[in-house]
């Protein structure tokens, strides 16, 4: 006599959100643009059996954006889930995976995602910023002056544009411009740069020569420009002088 | 209204005692939400 078919897994049980947990570990590791994903909510999970311990699953999950950059090396479990008022963006994933003898794995998943509606933020909150499209013309300008600004005054390496992950705009008080952008370090120092930008190459795709940055520029009632950059393990090139030289002076 | 009857009878044979404290289950999906729906 055939063994009971075991009872339906819930969304909420210890092995749906341990799968949960590795579905969205790869998600994030297959993305290379905007920011990391976390758990929303499980929509659904549905398990097919193909063997003595080896299991099919498929997930519905429903994700939140935080707001780590997908190049950040800042574990997913620190980092802030972006607020509903931050104009939040939802992900729709169905994922499939397979369970052998306890392990799981991702075999595929197809991922959709959308911003919330300018409507549900007005409603919460009428004067907050709302998402811009990326190829905002104030949205570009804010990023190109920002990295202007800090690339004329840092005395590190120059910094590339990579991409831009958000763009925000403030109509009322005030019309102000906020973005956020990742950044590359290139093999020039930022004094170099001013000689010749073009020779100055991005430095090979390691963790610790990426960066994010954020700018707000106000553009009424008074103009003003803010930038902050982190660089994840900030390197500085070698300055191109001998360590050891005859010149004593 | 034969219909009505047997409904009626059907409704009240679905109306198991329930033990005092008994907490119904949470629905198995969707799971809950932990931060905030959009």
């Amino acid at each position: 006599v055939p063994a009971a078919p075991p009872a339906p897994l819930g969304c909420d049980d210890p092995e749906s959100e341990a799968a949960a947990a590795v579905a969205v570990n790869y998600i994030n590791g297959q993305s290379h643009h905007g920011y990391k994903f976390t758990v929303n909510s499980i929509k659904s999970i549905r398990v097919v059996p193909q063997g003595p311990n080896n299991d099919f699953i498929f997930l519905e999950l429903d994700l939140l954006e935080t707001e780590c950059p997908i190049l950040s090396p800042t574990a997913l479990e620190n980092c802030t889930v972006r607020s509903f008022v931050d104009h939040a963006v939802e992900g729709d994933c169905d994922v499939k995976l397979q369970k052998v003898d306890g392990i799981l794995s991702v075999l595929g998943s197809k991922c959709d995602s959308h911003a919330d509606s300018n409507e549900d933020i007005r409603r919460a909150c009428p004067d907050c910023p709302l998402l811009a499209e990326m190829n905002n013309t104030d949205v570009l300008e804010t990023v190109a002056a920002a990295l202007n600004d800090y690339n004329s005054k840092t005395t590190g390496s120059y910094l590339r544009l990579l991409e831009i992950g958000r763009g925000k705009i403030q109509y009322h008080p005030g019309y102000i411009i906020f973005t956020e952008f990742a950044v590359g370090a290139t093999n020039c120092s930022a004094e170099e740069a001013k000689a010749n930008v073009g020779a100055c190459q991005l430095l090979p795709e390691d963790q610790s020569n990426f960066g994010f940055c954020r700018a707000v520029m106000v553009k009424r009632p008074l103009q003003d420009l803010q930038v902050d950059c982190q660089l994840y393990g900030h390197q500085v090139p070698a300055p191109d002088i001998p360590l050891l030289s005859q010149d004593t002076s | 209204s034969v219909t009505k009857t047997a409904v009626a009878e059907a409704a009240q044979h679905d109306k198991v005692p329930r033990p005092v404290g008994f907490v119904p289950p949470p629905p198995p999906c969707p799971g809950k939400i932990r931060y905030f729906d959009i």
